[in-house]
């Protein structure tokens, strides 16, 4: 159960720290043009 | 010194009439080594012989089993690349045991206080006896499980012994008690992770990781959360080399050898004991140098700690503090411990040495960039059309994916009254739902990295939280079982 919670813990910020990446990516390549 | 003096002389074992003694008799404890996870290591004169030998005081309310284990395994090797075992005494409440002394300590205590890597030269060579050491610890039908450079120890002659056999095992072991031991997580081969069924070849996978601890300071993934390699190591290629132009064609091919994620395809120690980069090692005497240079900071680092204290005229611990924090050799095998010392050596160095230069967050945006750059090829294609088109007017149309995102900032907006909601929302809680990511599109740049520095931060601080409920709830059964069997 531990190990269960835990993998869901670390997927879930998995999931978050991919989706901040990918909108930070987006600014970025958004700035890009915009310069 | 005493060392020097007695090059020649191997203990085999402690006498009968010294097992019979006090330890405090038999032995002049002389300074310590070390702390692990169950106890601490001690370097000591052995009286009879002027042998130095290192002994590990264990609490008997530590892990006994895993002690116990640990004993049995050097009990049976005879090797001189696995580190001997003399002898264990009861004092008080503690278990002393008897080892061997490696005078130069870890590979990896090594390489912290040099503040430096090791050569490709000397990574051979270092190799070449750690797999000597493997190939005999496998064909005694034994696994290490926790090979990295913390457990790989050199004598004052360079020469490599195996030590740290508390989470070993033997092949014969069922294998629901492989599937409790946890080794250190950035050196575990993917089976082990995965707890399909391992064999010996999971140390070589581990000595492949160890060979890049010692060419880089530290292993793949050691900057990401160990809980997140976990789930990486499985899933991603084998690890390589963070500038592989650095390394000879023989090293890389080695590690190469070492990191087959398919244990069925992976050499093992014998096979790899051919290899050209492990043929070609030179003799142990080419570690000489770099052992002398750690020794003499060692002891400079000692006199300086004695000095200091003596002027500050401090309490007699302040002593043990500071020899402490020059020699601390390694962390247990607990995992908790091996992660911490992991974590603590890679912060270390990565202020200080050349070799340290990743830095993760950088290091992910430009693997994610890289991925953006390929997805966006025929976006590009389409909107070089379009701006050609749009040349004539000397005005360049937006491309879509911007007003894409523009659009979607929009609907963001409106939904969360002009983003302040969304982002005071966000700060409320520590992670959004699934699905529930529209915060992140009214975030700045700078909003976007402040939260994804804090993320490592935080799932910390939500997986103490869940071990420290799982220990609550599992104190009151331990506690049941420590009473039983005391009554028994």
């Amino acid at each position: 159960l531990f190990m269960k919670e835990l993998e869901h813990i670390v997927k879930s910020y998995e999931a978050y720290r991919r989706a901040l990446l990918s909108e930070a990516d987006a600014r970025s390549q958004r700035q890009q043009w915009y310069s | 010194v005493q060392m020097r003096n007695n090059p020649r002389r191997q203990l085999k074992k402690l006498s009968e009439d010294s097992l019979t003694k006090q330890p405090e008799e038999v032995f002049d404890v002389l300074e310590k080594l070390g702390e692990g996870s169950y106890g601490c290591v001690f370097k000591a004169n052995y009286k009879e012989t002027g042998e130095i030998v290192a002994i590990k005081q264990v609490p008997v309310e530590s892990d006994l089993q895993e002690i116990i284990k640990e004993i049995s395994i050097m009990q049976q090797c005879n090797s001189p690349h696995v580190v001997r075992y003399y002898g264990s005494y009861f004092k008080n409440s503690d278990l002393w045991i008897v080892m061997e002394y490696c005078g130069a300590g870890s590979v990896s205590d090594i390489i912290r206080i040099r503040n430096k890597t090791l050569s490709e030269e000397e990574i051979a060579t270092v190799v070449h006896s750690t797999l000597k050491g493997l190939e005999y610890l496998h064909f005694m039908r034994k696994i290490h499980r926790d090979i990295k450079a913390g457990n790989i120890l050199l004598n004052a002659e360079g020469q490599a012994k195996l030590a740290d056999f508390g989470v070993a095992g033997q092949l014969t072991d069922t294998m629901a008690k492989r599937n409790t031991v946890i080794g250190t997580p950035f050196w575990m081969a993917p089976e082990v992770i995965q707890e399909i069924g391992y064999n010996c070849v999971a140390d070589i996978w581990s000595l492949g990781i160890t060979a890049i601890e010692m060419a880089e300071g530290k292993p793949p993934y050691a900057d990401i959360h160990p809980m997140r390699a976990i789930f990486m190591i499985p899933t991603n290629p084998p690890p390589t080399f963070r500038n592989p132009d650095l390394w000879s064609e023989n090293f890389r091919d080695f590690v190469s050898q070492c990191l087959v994620k398919n244990p069925e395809n992976r050499a093992t120690a014998t096979q790899l004991l051919q290899h050209p980069f492990i043929k070609s090692a030179k003799p142990n005497s080419v570690l000489k140098s770099m052992i002398t240079d750690a020794m003499e900071i060692k002891l400079k680092k000692q006199e300086e700690a004695l000095q200091r204290e003596q002027e500050a005229e401090d309490e007699d611990n302040s002593d043990e503090d500071e020899v402490d924090q020059g020699t601390m050799v390694r962390a247990g095998t607990g995992d908790s411990g091996t992660i911490r010392a992991a974590g603590s050596l890679a912060r270390s160095l990565s202020d200080t040495c050349r070799t340290m230069i990743e830095h993760e967050d950088t290091g992910t945006m430009q693997s994610q960039l890289g991925t953006m750059v390929i997805n966006s090829d025929e976006e590009d294609e389409e909107e070089c059309g379009t701006m050609k088109r749009r040349d004539e007017t000397m005005q360049p149309v937006k491309p879509s994916f911007l007003e894409y995102f523009e659009q979607k900032e929009k609907e963001a907006n409106i939904q969360n009254d002009g983003g302040r909601k969304g982002e005071n929302h966000a700060d409320n809680r520590k992670l959004p739902l699934d699905g529930d990511l529209e915060g992140v599109m009214t975030w700045s740049v700078e909003e976007l990295r402040k939260r994804l520095a804090s993320l490592d931060p935080q799932m910390e601080q939500e997986i103490e939280e869940i071990r420290q409920r799982y220990q609550a709830k599992r104190q009151p059964i331990l506690d049941a079982i420590q009473a039983k069997k005391r009554l028994q």
